[in-house]
């Protein structure tokens, strides 16, 4: 179910991309924003949201971090622009 | 908790709000009950009380909108986004947004329009989100146990750091008791506020209040709230001396002119404006005037007419300049014919207190047209 995998995982990193844009005032400069790895801005960003949030800090799309994002929630950021 | 950057809050304590438009998903009633019965838990921790308005602008503007609604954040169709609000400020300052793509109810069904609203007023007086996941004030949404008080402490230490503790407010004497300390040489005893024998030192308009001072307190009571506040002056204009002669407010300047002996000071809320006191003989008396009665200002006119025993004085705010001489107080008020302790305009009438007595006086038809009581504003 490769194709499946991906799919659900394109919708993951588009949900927290627009999250952290809305709420975190994350800026997605180029492609390599994307790159997971452990200092990139989208990590730092992640990392920043889950602490607020009281997630595990993990910088990564985990099931609890994206099951939080999809929740009903104040449309206010909470990391202030 | 938090706070917005620059700590923003209103610096009044009596605050309007207005429902602009209802949710086709709930009676208006429902609406109304559930935005009232939010703003009376922010007042239940706070000093701050909230007056409906039906037609004028009001602090706090309430609205439901889907999608683009006129503002920077757009909603996002059902979930996500449910409602949002600005902080304490002018013009979209306060206001709360709620979407029409929820479904708002008054149960624990759906999105519940009571807690959603206590959370976006939270906004509207100047709190940002909380991390705390127990806290009102906490982003995300989450259905709340309707038997337990809605705020949490983070959520009360938060509202309280901005606007301070309900204060001890009574809406009769009976209720309002002091702590006797046995050891403490007895102090005075507090003004009774139902006293038939009540006077005041002076009378004015505050931000929407009005303001009765007698020897070092006052009492703040806004027309349309029942209770009365009462408080030391000190607690509020530390420096200033007990007993104050004449006050008065230029609401467009938010400004208050205080008088004592000789001396004026201008303060703006809680604070005195720098390069005060000064001696009242700037504003144009001459050296025999050493005290003010009593002083108001009336906007239609742009006047401040001061009061001296049987005479008074009016003040040109356009041309900057005060009568040549004074005149008697019952040419211009027929039916004030004495000595007044203190006055001030509501509405469009003045009100003039001598002794026992306040004498309600109609400009238009020059002619006092009410006697009353000095307590006629308290809930007595």
């Amino acid at each position: 179910f490769p194709a499946d995998m991906r799919q659900k995982k394109e919708e993951g990193i588009q949900n927290i991309q627009m999250y952290l844009e809305n709420y975190y005032s994350f800026k997605k400069e180029g492609e390599s924003d994307f790159i997971w790895k452990n200092n990139s801005p989208i990590t730092k960003k992640i990392k920043e949201m889950q602490e607020f949030l009281g997630l595990e800090v993990t910088g990564k799309l985990d099931s609890k971090t994206l099951d939080l994002i999809q929740q009903p929630r104040c449309g206010f950021p909470d990391i202030a622009g | 908790f938090s706070t917005f950057a620059g700590e923003p809050k209103w610096t009044k304590q009596v605050l309007t709000y207005r429902i602009l438009n209802y949710t086709p998903d709930l009676h208006p009633a429902d609406v109304d009950a559930a935005i009232k019965k939010a703003f009376n838990v922010w007042s239940s921790v706070t000093p701050l009380k909230f007056i409906k308005e039906e037609n004028d602008h009001a602090d706090i503007m309430i609205s439901f909108a889907a999608r683009g609604h006129n503002d920077f954040i757009p909603f996002d169709g059902p979930g996500g986004s449910i409602a949002h609000a600005y902080a304490p400020g002018t013009d979209f300052g306060g206001d709360a947004h709620f979407d029409e793509d929820e479904t708002w109810t008054i149960s624990t069904e759906g999105t519940n329009l009571f807690y959603v609203a206590l959370h976006e007023f939270g906004h509207s007086l100047g709190l940002f989100h909380s991390k705390d996941p127990e806290a009102l004030m906490y982003p995300i949404y989450r259905k709340s146990d309707p038997s337990a008080f809605p705020l949490h402490q983070d959520d009360i230490y938060g509202i309280q750091y901005l606007y301070g503790h309900s204060p001890n407010t009574y809406s009769d004497q009976k209720e309002f008791t002091e702590v006797k300390e046995p050891d403490k040489p007895k102090e005075p005893a507090l003004p009774d506020t139902c006293s038939p024998d009540l006077t005041f030192d002076a009378v004015t308009t505050f931000r929407g209040e009005i303001m009765f001072f007698k020897d070092k307190h006052f009492w703040r009571k806004h027309p349309s709230v029942r209770e009365v506040n009462f408080g030391l002056i000190s607690s509020f204009w530390p420096r200033l001396p007990p007993g104050v002669d004449a006050a008065y407010e230029v609401p467009e300047k938010d400004e208050t002119v205080l008088f004592k002996g000789n001396e004026f000071w201008v303060v703006r809320g809680n604070t005195i404006l720098p390069g005060y006191p000064q001696k009242i003989y700037v504003l144009g008396f001459p050296k025999d005037v050493t005290k003010i009665d009593a002083a108001f200002y009336n906007r239609n006119k742009g006047k401040i007419y001061f009061f001296i025993v049987d005479k008074f004085w009016s003040y040109n705010k356009r041309s900057q300049s005060m009568d040549r001489k004074p005149r008697h107080i019952r040419e211009a008020f027929p039916g004030i014919n004495e000595k007044i302790d203190a006055v001030f305009q509501h509405k469009n009438f003045f009100y003039f207190f001598h002794g026992r007595k306040q004498f309600e006086f109609d400009p238009s038809k020059k002619r006092v047209t009410r006697l009353l009581k000095t307590t006629f504003w308290f809930p007595c």
